[in-house]
């Protein structure tokens, strides 16, 4: 609004000007020369100033690019190749000028100008793409700003000096954009999106080359952002094939995730399965099955594998977010700690269902996050007491313990649905061989063995079984957990009546065993 | 036994509602992730060459923009001098080259066409370019096959290997074709 | 059931799948070896 008279003209006028310059043969080396007369020129036109007038002529240069687009991509009669090499011709150019103002805005050593100007640019150019996309609807077309983003990130990522005491800013500038663009706020930016937080140079500095691994946690957010995006259409399985698409282009990430970083994966598994919905198995199997490079897995069809030898079971898993928060309300936190201290007040137990339901999440009645939350603080406490009497966990050690008083109240106590979801966020805790995997392996087994109604080993049963049943990967945990459960004779397992419910069901069960044996 | 979707029957709904519907697969049995075009044997690392989460095949080496000083890139006055591509004008090494480097693009098509040519012919089954080595006439010649000594090109060790071979003809590509509406490049 | 908002998402996931980001659209312009995607044998090597 308000833009002063003449300013669009002005800088129509400059940016036809600066794409000239761009792409003259005296441009110079990455356009200095062009840039340091382009700059007397803004100078003359007053364009900087005042910040206000910097940020209108962002705004508009931003739109006068993505008009060009529009333009472009409207011509029937052109080919995709020479549409882009059209809209690439002004968007490289513009993409330079911003560069350029960046790094040369403020002395060499003053990184807060350049950081706020290109905060300000990449807010300028999210601001344009979220008025476009809720203005243009489904006509919305994304080639402009992946454009614009991608290689001004492979620019700002160059090996520059002036660049290199700024590096962690310039990625935190652009994952708070993305955080932005999420799916969730511009569903037509979604495919660009995921190819933006996907590129290579992207995921190199994020993942790679950010000392500390200062980039995981603004990575994981990301990634949840896509999840929660996909989630409702994954929950109800009913995937059109647009967004089958973006599920596998998913996958493939995780997949080069699982293979270049899957110590990343092992630290931020919870949040993701907090927002994976429970059905969607083979993606959280991919998440489960991460375990650190320097492990080595024994074969979990190895006979008589004796689990509770191995050096690294007693280690527990790098935990890197905080899901005790997770335990809401205070009170609620206060009560449960309470009864595991002390097995008082023992209304505790009788309340624990409520506890549990939710009534604003759509599709389910019960908080998942707080059930895997709560899974874990009591299975960590479990573990902490086990120890500390100088004891491991195992199917009797675990026994007769207000830990253990919870998950057998939670099996008898939750409903189905409460049920199943209690019983997957222990199965979520079966990954690589480490303190948790062991814990929550027994407990499963114990809650299968001491089980007063058949359902509840069916529900253990299905729980595993849907995990198994997919495609690879399938994380060493879950392996040697229902290996167990049908190899042990003590729980009795081939005589249940659901073994035998169907004939693929049975055919299933005999071929995982016929692999077990 | 449980009677709702959270039992074995549920899943057992699920999993023969899933041999019918094909929307239900990506979820139900999963997708086998080996068929994504991702090497997941690979000893090196797999983001540096991910081309994208919809290519089912990594990056061709000269699809990575790699920091090189300016002078280095063809500038698009550059570009003008320098002198068009005209394969008839390449040597045979240079032509498996451009054919091993630019799979799923034009340039592909046309190293073929230009091997094709100089006589070379690709054997459809062996995945392989192969000619006739010069004054070895086949020892046997039918009119479905011949057998005798050929010249083999052999990627692996990029260079040219003679070889006894028997040849059918209909394992042989016939003559490739350009694509008609090529996507002309103003650049090109 | 999906909600309207998640409707608005897939109408619009929809509509962007009809035009999605070409790898090309990631890298720097080739002004003299630009990528020319065309169909070819699925004989021929494509790694």
């Amino acid at each position: 609004f308000d833009d002063p008279p003449g300013l669009h003209e002005k800088t129509e006028f400059l940016l036809r000007e600066w794409v000239n310059m761009y792409h003259s043969p005296a441009a110079g080396r990455d356009s200095t020369k062009a840039f340091s007369m382009f700059v007397g020129q803004m100078h003359q036109q007053g364009i900087l100033k005042t910040d206000d007038l910097i940020t209108r002529f962002f705004r508009l240069s931003t739109e006068m690019c993505v008009d060009l687009c529009y333009r472009a991509l409207n011509e029937q009669t052109h080919s995709p190749t020479l549409i882009r090499a059209k809209c690439f011709h002004t968007l490289d150019a513009f993409v330079r000028l911003i560069s350029l103002l960046v790094k040369h805005s403020g002395d060499s050593t003053n990184s807060v100008t350049k950081i706020n100007l290109l905060n300000k640019v990449l807010g300028i150019v999210a601001g344009v793409l979220l008025q476009d996309h809720e203005v243009r609807n489904t006509e919305f077309q994304q080639l402009p700003y992946h454009r614009i983003f991608i290689m001004l990130f492979i620019e700002l990522n160059a090996p520059e000096q002036v660049l290199d005491g700024i590096n962690f800013q310039i990625l935190t500038a652009f994952c708070n954009t993305f955080h932005i663009l999420r799916p969730r706020k511009a569903p037509g930016f979604a495919y660009a999106w995921l190819e933006l937080i996907s590129h290579r140079v992207f995921i190199g500095r994020m993942l790679a080359i950010t000392p500390q691994q200062r980039g995981w946690g603004m990575y994981a957010q990301l990634l949840i952002d896509l999840i929660k995006f996909l989630s409702p259409f994954l929950r109800n399985a009913d995937l059109t094939k647009a967004a089958q698409l973006l599920y596998k282009g998913t996958l493939r990430v995780l997949l080069v995730l699982l293979h270049d970083f899957p110590e990343f994966l092992c630290d931020y598994h919870y949040l993701f399965c907090d927002v994976i919905p429970p059905n969607c198995i083979q993606m959280r199997n991919l998440i489960l099955s991460a375990f650190p490079r320097n492990m080595r897995l024994p074969d979990p069809f190895t006979p008589n594998l004796k689990v509770d030898m191995l050096s690294d079971i007693t280690h527990p898993p790098r935990i890197v977010t905080n899901f005790t928060n997770m335990i809401q309300p205070a009170s609620f936190k206060k009560d449960l700690d309470s009864y595991l201290k002390s097995r008082a007040p023992v209304t505790f137990l009788s309340d624990l269902r409520s506890n549990l339901q939710v009534s604003n999440e759509p599709g389910t009645r019960y908080s998942i996050p707080l059930i895997n939350a709560l899974v874990l603080y009591v299975g960590t406490q479990a573990i902490t007491y086990i120890h500390s009497k100088g004891q491991t966990p195992s199917m009797s050690t675990i026994a007769h313990s207000s830990h253990m008083d919870i998950f057998q109240n939670l099996a008898v106590d939750l409903d189905t649905e409460g049920r199943y979801l209690f019983l997957n966020a222990i199965a979520n805790q079966l990954r690589y061989p480490n303190s948790h995997t062991h814990y929550f392996s027994c407990t499963l087994l114990y809650l299968f063995a001491e089980a007063n109604t058949e359902a509840i080993q069916e529900q253990i049963t299905r729980v595993l079984l849907e995990r198994l049943i997919v495609n690879r990967p399938h994380p060493w945990g879950l392996l040697i957990t229902f290996i167990e459960l049908i190899k042990n004779p003590s729980f009795n397992f081939w005589n249940h009546e659901f073994v035998h419910c169907a004939p693929e069901i049975h055919k299933l069960f005999e071929s995982v065993a016929r692999s077990c044996t | 036994m449980v009677n709702d979707q959270f039992g074995m029957v549920g899943l057992l709904t699920f999993i023969r509602a899933a041999e019918t519907d094909p929307n239900l697969v990506a979820l139900a049995p999963g997708i086998d992730l080996t068929t994504l075009g991702l090497n997941l044997n690979s000893p090196e690392n797999l983001y540096s060459t991910f081309q994208s989460p919809w290519a089912d095949s990594p990056c061709r080496p000269q699809d990575i923009d790699f920091h090189v000083h300016s002078e280095y890139l063809t500038n698009i006055f550059i570009r003008e001098k320098l002198a068009p591509i005209k394969l008839n004008r390449y040597g045979e090494d240079l032509l498996f080259f451009l054919f091993y480097m630019n799979n799923g693009d034009v340039l592909q098509l046309a190293a073929a066409v230009e091997l094709y040519n100089r006589d070379w012919r690709y054997h459809k089954e062996d995945r392989v370019w192969i000619t006739r080595a010069p004054g070895m006439d086949p020892s046997i010649k039918t009119n479905s096959y011949e057998k005798g000594t050929y010249y083999f090109w052999d990627a692996p060790s990029w260079r040219k290997v003679a070889k006894e071979f028997l040849l059918e003809y209909d394992k042989l590509e016939d003559r490739p074709h350009l694509p008609h509406t090529l996507h002309h490049n103003p650049n090109q | 059931p999906l909600n309207k908002e998640h409707l608005y998402h897939l109408a619009m996931l929809d509509s962007s799948y009809h035009h999605l980001p070409h790898p090309s659209d990631s890298e720097r312009l080739r002004h003299y070896l630009p990528r020319n995607p065309c169909p070819t044998a699925a004989y021929y090597p494509q790694l």
